[in-house]
């Protein structure tokens, strides 16, 4: 059991630091086990140090965004050991700037040759790359309904109209 | 092999049937906040066996039939599809050990008169069962307890938890 | 004491109800202490109706935008409560659709009047709405500073420039 | 009563004095992700009297020095200094019970020789402590531990926390 732990950690850090170095241009990111001898009586950190910064800072030191993509690059590791036909993600791009949601959303792009990625987003860097687009809403009744002939640019007008149109309401 | 397309019948938002079709590549799926995306990414869980009722956000899985919304009466059934596509591979493998080209994997509840729930799973409409599920689904790596799956917040838990429920996260990829 | 959180109680849940009305342009929320003989024993719950939707859902059923739309009516009902001079928010408008974020934007202009509200957001809408716009940057080095002349095209320009400057170099 | 200005020596991220003005009304501040935005809210609590280490994500207080950054020494010594503009109401008084159209709260903290750390707080440039900020600033309602200060996550954390938790937040208030 602690020989099977260690060689998928093994392979999983390595899956990590690729990934956290593309997706932080540059950083550098790492796995950790507290106690390598008996790995089931300690935890597993991610030591981060994105570009340009201190290789002294602590996990909980970085900001919301940071945290993200190293929890990302930790995801992205695991699914490189084991993967699936197709991945689902639920808004995983929610406290991401521009830059760094439109990095996750390339990878996603770029992984889609060989997996299905369905993505949940509000992002409009996210919608701009995706090559299908799928609108769900609901008409106040209650009752959720997919919207019919949705494209690209009515995916994209869909963030940006409510804001015209509220501008137009108000 | 990849999700061809979700078909719900009164699973929470969605009133009677709902088809949502998807396609190979990189899809994104928008919409208001409340409008159903989440509910979908539910479905799923409930056809592939969620871990736990908090990965479905129900306390109760009577919680998750259409509950009626603003103006309807509230359903006594719901059934969730899940259909695979499942080609031949040149080796004459598929993905799903099942000789068809396309695999529906369909779980249904109904409230029984004494208020409890009923479960019935079928495939490509034969009667079956989870654990046949989870068999097959898990040998094609399309498993619910992977983290294929990234359930909204995910994100933040996992960064933001103890490094002992990291090491368990490890734990059960291993 | 019991006295003081009922009435506490009271008063908070009355400003509840009347921000949440406002927030989800006419849905109903209500304040709920489980055990009112004995309020320190049981646990204060938010129960709500977006607008449309049935009053047979549950807080936990609520979608992740709905939940925070609740929160934030509950930190406006407590501040209504007792008023402070100055309020800090850091980026609450995270998961919310553009719809929401203009209405949470909107009540922070709205509330600017009578005390000083500073925002940090990564939301173009909210960015729109603020009198006054601050820039945050580092680098490469590791040190933070403040971006000199910055106003609200700037602002804006900071979250899609990201995005244009990516096209190009990519 | 509104905060002036937040000035900054050697607090987390910011290397040397950084001065940041606020005006009243409603002001937006923006940046990317890491740049530095929550520190400057940490900076607030760290003079206002945070409640526990997590509000300032550190785990010691000497992790609020500036660690150096890519090619800088570290600092031995951090200070920050909120002033808040005090006028006087046209009763003749004001919202600081201090006599003073200004009011500068300082903190600072040194790492001494033997590497503990040692704390002084500052009022309008005479010594104080930390009883005498809570005293002034929770008579004028600007507390570091009520709602007024909402930081990155807090919302997801009201909206998710068991009903005893939330019962606890309301007793604060009480
Ligand atoms: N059994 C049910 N019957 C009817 N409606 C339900 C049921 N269960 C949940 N709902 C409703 O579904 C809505 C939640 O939908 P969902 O979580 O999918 O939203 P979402 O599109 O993901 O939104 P967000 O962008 O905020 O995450 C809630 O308004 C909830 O009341
Ligand atoms: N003592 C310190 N010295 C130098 N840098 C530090 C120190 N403590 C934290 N940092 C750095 O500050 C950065 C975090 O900044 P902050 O949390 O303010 O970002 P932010 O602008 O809020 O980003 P986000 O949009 O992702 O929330 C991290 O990169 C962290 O390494
Ligand atoms: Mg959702
Ligand atoms: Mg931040």
């Amino acid at each position: 059991r602690k020989k099977r732990l260690l060689t998928v950690f093994k392979e999983v850090n390595k899956n990590f630091k690729n990934v956290y170095r593309l997706l932080s241009d540059g950083g550098r990111g790492e796995l950790k086990l507290e106690n390598l001898d008996n790995p089931f009586k300690g935890g597993l950190e991610m030591w981060c140090q994105p570009k340009g910064k201190s290789s002294r800072a602590k996990l909980n030191g970085l900001s919301g965004g940071e945290k993200s993509m190293a929890a990302l690059s930790l995801i992205f590791a695991i699914q490189d050991h084991d993967p699936s036909p197709f991945y689902y993600f639920d808004e995983v791009d929610q406290n991401l700037d521009a830059f760094n949601a439109e990095r996750i959303a390339r990878l996603c792009k770029a992984r889609a040759n060989s997996a299905q990625f369905l993505m949940v987003t509000l992002r409009k860097v996210s919608l701009e790359l995706a090559d299908h687009h799928i609108g769900i809403t609901h008409a106040g009744d209650g009752c959720s309904r997919r919207i019919a002939d949705f494209n690209r640019e009515r995916a994209i007008e869909l963030g940006e109209k409510e804001e015209e149109h509220r501008k137009k309401a108000l | 092999m990849y999700l061809k397309r979700l078909e719900m019948e009164n699973f929470k938002s969605f009133k009677g049937e709902v088809v949502v079709p998807y396609e190979r590549g990189f899809t994104a799926i928008t919409g208001p906040n409340g409008s159903g995306k989440s509910n979908c990414g539910d479905a799923i869980q409930f056809v592939l066996g969620y871990k736990s009722a908090k990965d479905v956000r129900a306390s109760n899985v009577l919680d998750l039939l259409f509950n009626g919304g603003k103006n309807n009466k509230p359903a006594k059934y719901c059934k969730v599809t899940l259909v695979f596509d499942n080609p031949e591979d040149p080796d004459g493998s598929r993905r799903l050990k099942i000789d068809a080209d396309e695999v529906h994997f369909t779980r249904a509840v109904r409230k029984t008169r004494s208020g409890s729930a009923s479960s019935n799973y079928y495939l490509n409409g034969e009667p079956s069962s989870q654990r046949q599920f989870k068999l097959l689904l898990s040998s094609a790596n399309a498993r619910a307890d992977g983290y294929n799956i990234v359930l909204q917040g995910m994100v933040t838990e996992l960064a933001t938890m103890t490094g002992i429920s990291r090491r368990k996260v490890l734990e059960e990829v291993a």
